[in-house]
């Protein structure tokens, strides 16, 4: 009948506000939309909340849910990277207290020797949260600092070795070159580890975080993702764009600047905090 | 591009080389889309897309020989006037000393631009400049600022972290009253901070700044325009910088922060180092949003 034809047509613009002023991005609403429109019988079209219910359980189901693990048995390398200033710095430090707080030996390499007082900041991390650390002054080689974490970690028996780099635009190509190589100093010098790349994304970006993972992605492996600063008034729906088409995890999620605010990222939360 | 777009749009709709209602309005779907595409907020697309829809149905576009570059130069014009018209300067008064206070959120280019603002000032406007570290919270901003002030040979108040910033704001007028500029770093911080966005009111009032600067990232999305009213309606923003433009991000933060404050957008960061600082031009930003 006409009258529900207007509330559903009601009912879908609601939506794609909803999911545009989220951040997930007209292109991805629009096909979402698309998908539920043909699944969705019109004539047996329930009340409005039962749809929006239905609605969020797809998205839901759009979002891989996987735990992040580290090994028991072997070294654990967690190599993290991203643009300019979305959270590497603090994540490392948030991470490496959670896993301190674990029972784990931790080491931090601060392999961003490029900007102005970075390992210095991440030195004041590691000194906060009581982490061992392995810096070189400023303007050292990221390689070295790297192959002496690297020593470093097996000499001293760590559980875990996290690795800060310099922010980068992934449209720089001898940045993202650089990036290739300290990967793989990464895989050639410890054979018997647990590697994860970790991507850090900014929950304030808009669609440029998209084209972030999915760049990135095309230089090296990116096995999973830390979404900072979601306490802001941002929703970070970029994640359902690079759930549905990169199909990364989001293992993490930054909740402030403090060492304990990091939480693990729970897609059916996340999906109630973007309606 | 967006003229790609419109050609095939118009393509669609068969031979007719003119343009009329219908056809206007699968050219307007299209604008959109793509300045959704390029971040440009929600509300912000539904109002330009309004007038825009009023412009384009006038005589001017219906009657042009070639109807897709005549619709993309409305869309295009429009947008460069939404944006501002031309470039502003910045506000250094001539009288000692010039204010000028850096907010934001946290990670958007501040003390980076601080730098490059001073090093602007030394180089391409001959002034006096002293920079000034007020963010006491995050680990190493303050050496972060003072490593960039000996890189230009500007000199640096911090504080050493021992004191509030309203107290180092205060201290730091009284020593360098004598610069033509005096440039103040704040930390990055959220506008629904309610303790934080009262302390930037303090540090306001106890410096009484000539201008309160903006500092967004180019590939800030949807919620940008929460976060600028805000700031605008505590502080009042005289101006904004968009840093990382350096990036492939189509920027359509611009357009949503000058539509909801007002504010001109003055200058933008095209990198990391000092001297990647440029004045804002509405007309290549415009061409970079509509892709
Ligand atoms: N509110 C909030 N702020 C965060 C979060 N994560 C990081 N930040 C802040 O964001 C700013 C930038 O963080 P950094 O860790 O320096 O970012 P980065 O990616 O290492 O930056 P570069 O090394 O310069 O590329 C700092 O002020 C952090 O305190 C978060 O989850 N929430
Ligand atoms: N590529 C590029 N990077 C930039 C630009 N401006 C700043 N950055 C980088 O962005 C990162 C964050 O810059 P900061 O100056 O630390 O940002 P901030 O706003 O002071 O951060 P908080 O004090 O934590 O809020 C650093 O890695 C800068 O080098 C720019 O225009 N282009
Ligand atoms: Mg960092
Ligand atoms: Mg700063």
């Amino acid at each position: 009948s006409l009258s529900i034809r207007n509330e559903l047509d009601d009912f879908y613009d609601d939506i794609e506000e909803i999911l545009v002023t989220g951040d997930v991005g007209i292109e991805t609403t629009l096909e979402i939309l698309e998908s539920f429109k043909s699944k969705t019988e019109e004539d047996t079209i329930e009340n409005q909340e039962n749809l929006t219910g239905k609605f969020k359980q797809v998205l839901i189901d759009t979002i891989p849910q996987k735990e992040f693990e580290l090994s028991d048995n072997k070294i654990n390398i967690i190599f993290v990277f991203g643009v300019n200033g979305v959270g590497k710095t603090t994540s490392i430090g948030k991470l490496a207290n959670l896993f301190k707080e674990q029972g784990k030996r931790v080491l931090i390499a601060a392999c961003d020797t490029f900007r102005a007082a970075a390992s210095k900041q991440l030195a004041k991390w590691a000194y906060s949260i009581d982490v061992q650390i392995v810096k070189h002054t400023e303007g050292a080689s990221p390689g070295a600092v790297l192959y002496d974490a690297i020593d470093a970690a097996i000499a001293r028996k760590m559980d875990v070795l996290i690795v800060d780099t310099a922010g980068r635009f992934h449209n720089r190509n001898n940045l993202m070159q650089e990036l290739d190589k300290l990967n793989k100093i990464l895989d050639k010098k410890i054979q018997d580890c647990k590697k994860q790349n970790l991507i850090v994304l900014d929950a304030n970006t808009g669609h440029n975080a998209f084209v972030q993972a999915k760049e990135f992605k095309e230089v090296i492996p990116v096995d999973g993702i830390i979404l900072a600063k979601l306490d802001s008034t941002a929703k970070g729906g970029i994640v359902l764009p690079i759930s549905h088409k990169l199909n990364i995890p989001v293992f993490f999620a930054g909740i402030g600047e403090k060492a304990e605010d990091l939480i693990k990222f729970d897609r059916i939360d996340f999906i109630n905090m973007l309606f | 591009g967006l003229e790609e777009r419109f050609t095939k749009v118009l393509n669609k709709l068969g031979k007719k080389k003119k343009l009329n209602e219908r056809n206007i309005s699968d050219g307007i779907r299209e604008i959109k889309l793509a300045l959704l595409e390029a971040d440009v907020n929600y509300k912000v697309v539904r109002d330009f897309v309004a007038e825009l829809k009023d412009d384009a149905t006038g005589e001017l576009v219906i009657k042009n020989v070639n109807p897709t570059q005549m619709f993309v130069k409305v869309v295009h014009d429009k947008l460069v006037d939404f944006m501002g018209g031309t470039n502003e300067d910045l506000k250094i008064t001539g009288k000692n000393a010039s204010v000028i206070m850096l907010v934001g959120l946290q990670g958007s280019g501040k003390t980076t631009t601080a730098a490059k603002l001073a090093q602007f000032a030394k180089k391409k406007k001959e002034k006096s400049v002293a920079l000034v570290g007020a963010d006491i919270y995050r680990p190493a901003a303050q050496d972060q600022l003072e490593v960039l002030s000996k890189q230009i040979n500007v000199p640096f108040y911090g504080g050493g972290l021992k004191e509030k910033p309203e107290k180092i704001v205060k201290g730091a007028l009284k020593q360098y009253r004598d610069q033509d500029v005096i440039i103040i770093d704040t930390a990055g911080r959220l506008q629904i901070d309610d303790e934080m966005m009262k302390e930037l009111e303090q540090i306001k009032k106890q410096t009484k700044p000539d201008e309160i600067l903006f500092v967004s990232d180019a590939m800030a999305g949807q919620s940008v325009v929460d976060v600028v009213s805000e700031f605008d309606n505590r502080l009042g923003i005289s101006g904004v910088i968009l840093t990382k433009f350096d990036s492939d991000a189509r920027g359509g933060a611009a357009l949503s922060i000058k539509r909801v404050t007002g504010a001109p957008i003055k200058f933008i960061g095209v990198g990391e180092k000092i001297d990647d600082l440029e004045p804002f031009h509405p007309e290549r930003i415009a061409g970079r949003i509509l892709g």
